[in-house]
């Protein structure tokens, strides 16, 4: 995607940066970040995860990588991996619990620390970005760096989680960023008793985004305790984004 | 229940008060204290809720009040009535969307502002206090305040809610609050075609948590979008904690 270049920027030239957004949080926009990195590594990709989500990183626990001190080589953190994947998140470099007050320069500062001060192997092909939920000043501070990442929105079938997702779509078209489509995550239970599909949360979120943006629905995925159970999805959500 | 009282303490003297706590955001908390509240309504009691969750206030969003200013009446704050049940949470005193680090003495002050400086009607029957998930310092703050306030945990069958869960109790067990036992939320899906339960999220959470306390386990609450199709539910809750 050739992002324009600072001095000290050290993400992979030649990566594709797809920032992934929701509007409110519990959607899954984690745990379909983390689905579709597998994904893409399973079709032959290199992969890394940026857990840009200061006030609620979750990717290094849903991997089970715990914090125990970064390795520092040449100068630089070199990111801990899971299934192939490297992952960088403010609760790897941070000590501690405390919620975390980030405005302005403090946030911006700390947004660069990911593209600058790790050392990220430099054939990734897929940097995936997770951004908290909203609109909040991260999105804007990952513009400054990253110009010409993409942007995926997840909502659920749900009404308000779909009004907001689109507040954050409008949101990342303003700042330029391409809107890749929207994942309607949680979109139905399919029972395992009578193998009927099962609307849970409604039916009408995915498609209020869609047509709010004008951008095509990626993948609904269903409703599963089980996430192995959902590789087929994320399989298929994959090729159309290496695809896009 | 009689809580014993420091000069200032405005809270009702004869009613109960009912923490609600959890492990983990998003187990369904909050939508579990206002859907009780609403349950001992019907049944003729006079109900109020303190959205004590600082970090993530939502029974106000829940209640579609929205935050147009508080009332004074001699020198103290009117609290909101939504379906007969007064509200009050930091969202309804703050102005703006900033997130909020409250810690020490501040967060004490906070908590202290719920109870000194709000006018609440001195025949209220039950207190419903929704705390934020997890074991921080917003609950030592209320067992000061509130010394003999029972408490609910809220869970959902997976795992790892369930995990946390059990710490959350055994917390406030040291704190010497009366657990009056845990609801294990979103404990299954009633099929729409065969009517068969499923347990999408497992089996569990709620008898892992129940046994690990030594607690009953007062409802299981099925998935179910349409919150008033869980009415029924909810009023043998309230009918179960009552006669506790
Ligand atoms: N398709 C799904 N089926 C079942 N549970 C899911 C699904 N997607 C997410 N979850 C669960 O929902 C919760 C919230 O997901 P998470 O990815 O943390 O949301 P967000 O990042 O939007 O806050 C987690 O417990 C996760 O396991
Ligand atoms: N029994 C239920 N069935 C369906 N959805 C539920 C249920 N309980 C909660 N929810 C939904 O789950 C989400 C999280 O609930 P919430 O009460 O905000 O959780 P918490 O207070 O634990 O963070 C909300 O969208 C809510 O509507
Ligand atoms: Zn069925």
């Amino acid at each position: 995607s050739k992002q324009p270049q600072h001095l000290l920027f050290s993400g992979p030239q030649q990566a594709r940066y797809i920032a992934v957004a929701s509007g409110k949080g519990g959607v899954g926009k984690s745990t379909v970040t983390v689905e579709l990195a597998k994904a893409l590594v399973l079709l032959g990709k290199k992969v890394a995860i940026v857990d840009a989500d200061v006030y609620g990183a979750s990717i290094a626990k849903i991997f089970n990588i715990h914090n125990d001190g970064v390795t520092i080589h040449e100068g630089k953190i070199l990111p801990p991996k899971a299934h192939d994947i490297a992952v960088i998140g403010i609760d790897l470099l941070n000590e501690g619990n405390t919620p975390i007050l980030w405005r302005g320069p403090m946030l911006g500062k700390l947004i660069n620390q990911f593209f600058t001060d790790v050392a990220w192997e430099q054939d990734i092909d897929f940097m995936l970005i997770d951004l908290p939920p909203g609109t909040g000043d991260v999105p804007m501070a990952i513009q400054q760096v990253l110009p010409q990442s993409e942007m995926l929105l997840v909502t659920t079938p749900q009404h308000d989680a779909a009004h907001v997702a689109v507040r954050a779509g409008l949101a990342a078209v303003d700042m330029g960023h391409p809107l890749l489509g929207v994942i309607e995550n949680m979109a139905y239970y399919q029972c395992n008793d009578c193998a009927k599909p099962q609307y849970i949360f409604g039916r009408d979120g995915g498609m209020t985004v869609a047509t709010a943006l004008s951008v095509p629905i990626l993948a609904q995925i269903p409703l599963q305790n089980e996430k192995s159970n959902l590789t087929a999805h994320f399989l298929d959500l994959a090729k159309i984004i290496i695809n896009a």
